[in-house]
């Protein structure tokens, strides 16, 4: 067994978090998008990040497959990946530019921001 | 600037849209978003320097960008008409010359960017309107907005004009959405042509749009005539065909058809 921390951190062993939604903030100025589009410049999409390791939390939402998976890497870690860490559910945003002929357009885009991860 | 009416559902909610839109004019709230880049990665304009979009185009984004930010289905609004793309083109159509009488006037568009697969729900023909001070109307003779088709001048349809506090500067926001269905089949999708002309009754007469201030003499970018178009496509559409349509426009990189297909070099840029 290894020490625990005040928290729960396992000490002595590189630990990798467990999958969830981390911050990703994008710039369409950076991204040199800003030529073309006219707002937002920026926004939150999220990006998920973490391992998917047995036993796999519900709130993960795995599919059966990642289950299995999961199963398998925890019994041959060397045969078997883990399964990934995804986007389970994605929102949209409203996006105003410019289009090739020089229109103003209105667009709502889907599945531009992250609202949960999950084992897929 | 003309602010989109919006019809939330839940009556908190909507005492917060409220807050939020409290007439600002569109224009002034983007004004951060036309600043200049602080990093100018190049010299070369973008259609972005070159195209003021419409106060109503900025309305549309902020009031349904507002509403995603509080859980709320932009096509949930009326105004929306359940769309996921709106579409603004501004006329294109000249008059002949700007000190004779003006007594009918061609709006043209060019809608051939419209998807052909999208779903159209909507159109709308916007026009700047500011009577003039010279104009002088008795409230019983009502002044007639009439639509004519461009090809055979047949009338299409017809509004009376409210001309309440009518000397105010205002945007007539006129449906145009079965005619634009039926020019679209026409057409093929490539141009949409309106003629309009205004009328009085008695006798019956066609107006000088002059005394409506829709000649298009000297008139900003942003006070053109605009046809709005709410589409739906079912179909999932990919930014990165959005950028792919951008960089083009601005030379950065040529269509296919463009660069020549046969090239070794056009070949191994396409794999």
């Amino acid at each position: 067994a290894t020490s625990k921390t005040r928290h729960g951190k396992r000490h002595g062993k590189k630990s990798k978090s467990r999958c969830s939604k981390k911050p990703l903030h994008v710039n369409f100025r950076e991204l040199g998008w800003d030529d073309w589009i006219i707002a937002p410049l920026d926004y939150e999409a999220y990006h998920c990040e973490g391992v998917c390791d047995f036993p796999l939390r519900s709130h993960l939402e795995p599919t059966n497959h990642a289950i299995i998976q999961t199963l398998m890497n925890s019994m041959n870690p060397s045969n078997m990946p883990p399964s990934c860490c995804a986007p389970s559910k994605l929102s949209p945003i409203s996006i105003l530019y410019i289009d090739s002929g020089n229109n103003v357009v209105y667009k709502q885009y889907e599945d531009m921001v992250v609202e949960s991860c999950g084992c897929r | 600037g003309q602010t989109l009416a919006i019809f939330p559902p839940a009556p908190p909610k909507s005492s917060l849209v409220a807050k939020i839109f409290d007439g600002q004019e569109a224009s002034k709230y983007f004004k951060e978003l036309y600043a200049p880049p602080s990093l100018d990665r190049s010299n070369k304009a973008t259609p972005k320097d070159l195209i003021e979009p419409h106060d109503y185009m900025l309305s549309i984004y902020k009031t349904f960008s507002t509403a995603e930010k509080l859980g709320l289905n932009a096509s949930f609004f009326r105004s929306s008409k359940a769309a996921n793309t709106i579409a603004s083109f501004v006329d294109t159509g000249e008059d002949d010359l700007p000190l004779s009488p003006l007594r009918r006037q061609q709006y043209l568009f060019d809608v051939s960017t419209l998807s052909e697969r999208a779903e159209v729900l909507g159109a709308e023909l916007r026009i700047y309107t500011k009577v003039s001070g010279n104009f002088r109307i008795s409230e019983t003779e009502p002044v007639d907005i009439q639509l004519l088709s461009c090809r055979n001048q047949q009338l299409l349809d017809s509004r009376t004009l409210d001309l309440q506090d009518s000397h105010q500067p205002k945007w007539e926001v006129l449906d145009v959405w079965e005619i634009f269905k039926e020019q679209q089949h026409l057409s093929h999708g490539t141009h949409f042509c309106l003629e309009l002309r205004a009328m009085l009754d008695n006798p019956e007469r066609e107006l000088d749009l002059h005394l409506l201030g829709l000649h298009r003499h000297a008139r900003p970018q942003q006070k053109k005539a605009i046809l709005v178009v709410f589409t739906r496509s079912k179909r999932r559409q990919t930014l990165f065909s959005e950028r792919q349509e951008g960089r083009a426009l601005l030379g950065l990189e040529r269509k296919p058809r463009e660069r020549g297909l046969g090239t070794k070099t056009s070949r191994r840029r396409r794999t």
